[in-house]
C-alpha cells in the first residue's frame, strides 16, 4: 500500500458515498445514469468474485464488501426507490454496446485463460468505459448539477491517482500489471473533457454547462 | 512479469 493507491481508494469510495447521499437527501436521481451504475454494480460483482477464493487483507476484504453494497444500493434507489424522478428519457446509451466488445476483449486478451482470471479481466476492461453512459446523459442535457460533478471529479480522480500507484509500484516493487495500466490509462483520458470543465467552471463556482 | 494472481489491488 502505498500514498497514490490509499487516495485513490478514499476518492473512489468518496465519489460513492456522495451519489448516495444526493440520492437520498434530495430523493432524487435526477442527472444520473441507472446505466452507468448498473455497469459499475457489474463490474464490482465480476471483480471481487476472488472474495471466497483469497484472502489478502483485512483493508482489501472491507472495501471489497463496501464496493459491493453501495454500488447495489445505488441501483436500487435509481431504479425501485427514487424510480419516477429517473432520467430514462435522456439515460438512453445502449450498454450492450459496451458490455459485449469488453467481453470478447477479456477472453482475447488475459493473463490467463481461467473463468476467474477472464471475469477479473472483464471487470477491468468494461470499468474503463461504464462511465460513458453518465457522460453521454451529461452531454445530452447540456449540464450537471454541481454535487454530479463533484461525484464525477471523485470518481475520475481515483483511477488517475492509481496511475501514480502503478508508476510507483513499478519503480519501487519492480510490479506492474500491463491490463490493468492501459485500461486505467483509457478511463482516465475518457474524463479529461471533463476534468477541464470541472476546474474551468464547477470550482469558480458556475454550473457545469456545456458550450451550445 | 510478475503476473497479478492473486490481484491485490481494488
Amino acid at each position: 500500500m502505498n500514498i497514490f493507491r490509499l487516495l485513490g481508494d478514499l476518492s473512489h469510495i468518496l465519489a460513492i458515498i456522495i451519489l448516495l447521499l444526493k440520492i437520498w437527501k434530495t430523493r432524487s436521481c435526477a442527472g444520473i445514469s441507472g446505466k452507468s451504475q448498473i455497469l459499475f454494480a457489474t463490474v464490482y460483482t465480476m471483480r471481487y468474485l476472488d472474495l471466497v477464493t483469497t484472502y489478502i487483507s483485512a483493508y482489501n476484504t472491507f472495501m471489497k464488501v463496501i464496493f459491493i453494497a453501495t454500488s447495489y444500493a445505488t441501483v436500487f434507489l435509481i431504479y425501485v426507490k427514487c424510480k419516477a424522478t429517473y432520467d430514462h428519457n435522456h439515460d438512453t446509451f445502449r450498454i450492450e454496446f459496451l458490455i459485449l466488445p469488453t467481453l470478447v476483449l477479456a477472453l482475447l486478451i488475459n493473463h490467463e485463460f481461467t473463468i476467474m482470471e477472464v471475469l477479473w479481466t472483464f471487470s477491468i476492461y468494461l470499468e474503463s468505459v461504464a462511465i460513458l453512459p453518465q457522460l453521454f446523459l451529461v452531454s445530452k442535457t447540456g449540464e450537471a448539477e454541481s454535487i454530479t460533478s463533484h461525484y464525477l471529479f471523485a470518481l475520475g480522480s481515483y483511477r488517475g491517482l492509481y496511475l501514480l500507484n502503478w508508476l510507483y509500484r513499478f519503480y519501487a516493487e519492480d510490479h506492474y500489471d500491463l491490463i490493468a495500466i492501459i485500461a486505467g490509462l483509457v478511463q482516465t483520458v475518457l474524463y479529461c473533457d471533463f476534468f477541464y470543465l470541472y476546474i474551468t467552471k464547477v470550482l469558480k463556482g458556475k454550473k457545469l454547462q456545456l458550450p451550445a | 512479469q510478475k503476473l497479478q494472481a492473486p490481484h491485490d489491488e481494488l
